[in-house]
């Protein structure tokens, strides 16, 4: 079988007089290197959820994206961060909801499916399983960029919706 | 919202999803992302999905399963069953993205929002994209 992967980084307005260069080269640049990592994976025949696994890590990584570091803010100002995995082969599946500590929430998602009798686990006691299954943590500032503090501050001075800003900036 | 879809070289294919949720959410509001089957899904006898956009929307249409269940049970290819889905999504109100793979090798995305960052990778190359009209 010839082997596939496709990436999203999210969908919305996004027009070029809106993206600044530098911010689209970035932003090429992270989809392009997701691709690769995944694609390495796969190319040495390597399994399809580790190469989604890894090729979300980058994305997470990268503060351009809603995900990991470059998380949006909550109206509360924190990040609260959700991700799923599922594996074709068994069905088997792992989701994490309302996470705040773990530096990469898909990883997260996958120790539940595969160090867990369970599908999802939300909050407080997700964060706590995360620490009970070894995975890197991370302090609230690695999540928090001034850019998505400063959509918080635009979305409540202007009294935008909900949707409206998510879909300009998710 | 990140995700990526893949189909390996032993024909299985898997499905991954992850966000920051909705800017200013409130009252511990959980979007699409983490529900199996709306925001993604894989099952190696139809496709794996993996979604982006507005969740409250994907979650009432259950985007990703219902793709899948459309190339299981109907027969679709995987863009007719993801355009047609996200149609559905479209007419409820919602906007955003989908990606999807098969076990026979098709991969694709659909969206009807103007944009979607997005890629596409196999032994032939990769393709970056962020505009609607790349």
């Amino acid at each position: 079988t010839d082997w596939k992967l496709v990436i999203h980084g999210g969908a919305g307005v996004i027009e070029r007089s809106r993206l600044k260069p530098e911010q689209e080269k970035e932003i090429r640049a992270a989809l392009d290197l997701a691709l690769q990592t995944g694609s390495k994976i796969l190319a040495s025949g390597g399994d399809s959820l580790d190469a989604v696994e890894a090729a979300v890590k980058v994305l997470e990584n990268d503060p351009n994206f809603n995900a990991g570091r470059g998380a949006v803010f909550t109206y509360d100002g924190t990040n609260e961060m959700d991700s799923a995995i599922m594996d074709g082969e068994t069905r088997n599946a792992g989701a994490v909801a309302g996470v705040t500590a773990t530096k990469n929430p898909i990883s997260l998602a996958r120790a539940v499916m595969e160090d867990s009798p369970h599908v999802m686990l939300s909050g407080e006691g997700a964060n706590q399983f995360s620490k009970e299954q070894g995975l890197e943590q991370a302090p609230p500032e690695y999540f928090a960029t001034p850019e998505r503090r400063r959509q918080l501050d635009e979305l409540k001075a202007r009294k935008l919706s909900w949707f409206d800003v998510d879909l300009k900036y998710g | 919202t990140v995700g990526a879809v893949a189909l390996d070289t032993k024909g299985h294919v898997a499905a991954a999803t992850s966000t920051g949720g909705l800017t200013g959410k409130r009252w511990d509001r959980i979007g699409d992302s983490p529900i199996i089957g709306a925001g993604t899904y894989a099952d190696d006898r139809a496709c794996a999905v993996s979604a982006t956009g507005a969740g409250e929307y994907f979650i009432r249409a259950g985007v990703a399963h219902e793709i899948c269940a459309r190339i299981r049970m109907k027969g679709d290819g995987g863009k007719e069953a993801a355009d047609a889905v996200m149609a559905e999504v479209k007419a409820l109100g919602g906007d955003g993205g989908v990606i999807v793979v098969t076990p026979k090798g098709e991969a694709t995305w659909s969206f009807n929002t103007p944009g979607m960052y997005r890629g596409k990778a196999s032994a032939e190359g990769r393709t970056v994209a962020i505009f609607g009209d790349e």
